[in-house]
């Protein structure tokens, strides 16, 4: 065996993000649970489920394109999962393969997850074939145990699971947080077309947010639904504003009259803080790269924010009219966007601005039809792209959807 | 890519993501055919097949099979 790494206390807390579509619900759960116990039937460790906030070991599944991971998986076969060595705990599946239980078919998630827990907890890949760390895939075995050398690796790095410890242990165990189903408050439509706000994230990721949730857009399709705080540990739900600003690399949230900063996903000491120089409960913000400068905008005023110099907020709010012409009172949501255009976003319609901020010609345009991939005037809904694979989606016909001249946005988005 | 009946830059690629192979931090991209060999072998030993360094086609049904996406540390050059 190798070691990798080691968690510097031995209980841990872990969270289930999503699962995949080829198992129930219960029995993918279920075999996700009983990968930990592998573990912690054989070293001094205890694995406790929590249903939101931040967890130290994280699962989820994700194909081809994943906005929160930088190694893709292939689709089916080959490449199954991947994890983080400690203390950083992320434990990837590959959403394309076939996730079973109990039979020779597809790959058994049990035993992929009980491999990978073990990247998770410290181990590399054994150089016995039969090894659960060995590196590729022996098949599905119903008689599955953990092989000596996982045994072996296990206990260099946590010691021995000795029966007074067990005892000791086990009175030592938190309660397991009361099972509640994975998806706590109802899930936003993103056909609904209306958002509470949209951001330009790092990497140029285009954020939706909307109640509890956030998913990202791609020209692909919609990323999955996650819940906000799962990727931002510590921020709200239904939030007033979102904007990330490439000169600084700081994302800022508004809600009521607190901010938050946040570099990539981690909060920034000391916040949230009070909002105490432009009015709680902002509509929205913006990033203008042309003069570097945030935006927020509040009813029919903004302030223009220099994030690196004290502003003098004393001449603010501004009229929104005054620079922004022909934009709506209220905006649910702004975003300066990468194809050097400013969006503005109310209701379910969206209106463009070019360079001079001026609204074009033709807005406002739908919303859920034009950004989230929605097929208009059908009785299923249902977005193209996110959970369901796009079938047949022709970028080309995306790229004329999201209005513009569809090179300029093919290049963008494609 | 599948690995077709070459397959010999398939099965470069695989020796690298898998860290059977390094590149070398400088001089050209490409790799010496005795360090494929001792890559090969390396993957052929842990995976209990023949070494013989030669990418034949046991060797390439096996760099075909399902597997973990983080590295091996089986070659003791590139692992050092």
């Amino acid at each position: 065996y190798l070691l990798l790494g080691r968690w510097r206390k031995k209980h841990l807390t872990f969270r289930i993000l999503n699962l995949p579509s080829t198992l129930p619900p219960h029995t993918a759960r279920a075999a996700l649970l009983q990968a930990f116990q592998y573990w912690s039937n054989v070293a001094p460790l205890t694995f406790r489920e929590v249903q939101a906030g931040w967890a130290d070991i994280r699962l989820s599944f994700h194909g081809r394109q994943s906005p929160y991971c930088s190694n893709s998986f292939d689709g089916p076969g080959r490449v199954l999962a991947h994890a983080d060595i400690p203390e950083l705990g992320s434990v990837h599946f590959d959403e394309d393969e076939l996730w079973t239980e109990r039979t020779y078919r597809g790959v058994n998630l049990r035993i992929i997850a009980a491999h990978e827990l073990g990247h998770a907890l410290g181990l590399g890949h054994s150089r016995y074939t039969q090894a659960l760390m060995a590196p590729v895939y022996a098949g599905y075995r119903p008689h599955f145990k953990l092989h000596p050398d996982d045994v072996a690796g296990i206990q260099a790095l946590y010691g021995k699971k000795s029966p007074e410890t067990e005892d000791e242990e086990e009175e030592m165990e938190l309660p397991t947080v009361p099972h509640v189903p994975t998806e706590p408050s109802p899930m936003p439509d993103p056909c609904s077309g209306e958002l509470d706000a949209v951001m330009l994230g790092p990497r140029g990721k285009t954020y939706a947010f909307k109640g509890n949730y956030v998913w990202t857009v791609t020209d692909s399709g919609l990323g999955p639904l996650f819940q906000v705080s799962a990727l931002w540990e510590g921020l709200p739900g239904n939030l007033d504003a979102a904007v990330y600003s490439p000169r600084t690399q700081w994302i800022h949230f508004f809600k009521g009259d607190k901010v938050w900063r946040y570099i990539n996903f981690k909060m920034s000491p000391g916040f949230p803080k009070k909002l105490n120089r432009v009015d709680p409960h902002l509509d929205a913000a913006l990033y203008w790269p042309f003069n570097k400068k945030v935006f927020l905008f509040k009813g029919s005023g903004y302030w223009q924010w220099d994030e690196l110099a004290r502003t003098d907020f004393s001449h603010y709010p501004k009229p929104i009219k005054g620079l922004f012409t022909g934009v709506p009172d209220q905006p649910s949501a702004a975003m300066g966007w990468r194809d050097g255009h400013v969006y503005f976003f109310k209701g379910k319609q969206y209106w463009r601005l070019n360079q001079q901020l001026r609204v074009e010609k033709g807005y406002p345009r739908d919303t859920a039809h034009n950004w989230m991939h929605c097929r208009p005037q059908t009785s299923d809904n249902t977005p193209l792209g996110g959970n369901t694979t796009p079938s047949g989606t022709d970028n080309s016909a995306i790229g004329t959807n999201l209005d513009t001249t569809s090179s300029a946005i093919d290049t963008t988005l494609n | 890519r599948t690995l077709g009946p070459s397959g010999k830059e398939e099965a470069v690629d695989y020796l690298l993501q898998y860290g059977y192979l390094q590149k070398p931090l400088e001089g050209p991209d490409d790799f010496k055919p005795e360090d494929i060999m001792e890559a090969l072998r390396a993957f052929q030993e842990a995976s209990e097949l023949p070494v013989s360094g030669e990418l034949d086609d046991a060797t390439r049904a096996r760099m075909r099979q399902p597997r973990c996406g983080l590295e091996d540390p089986f070659n003791q050059k590139t692992l050092k």
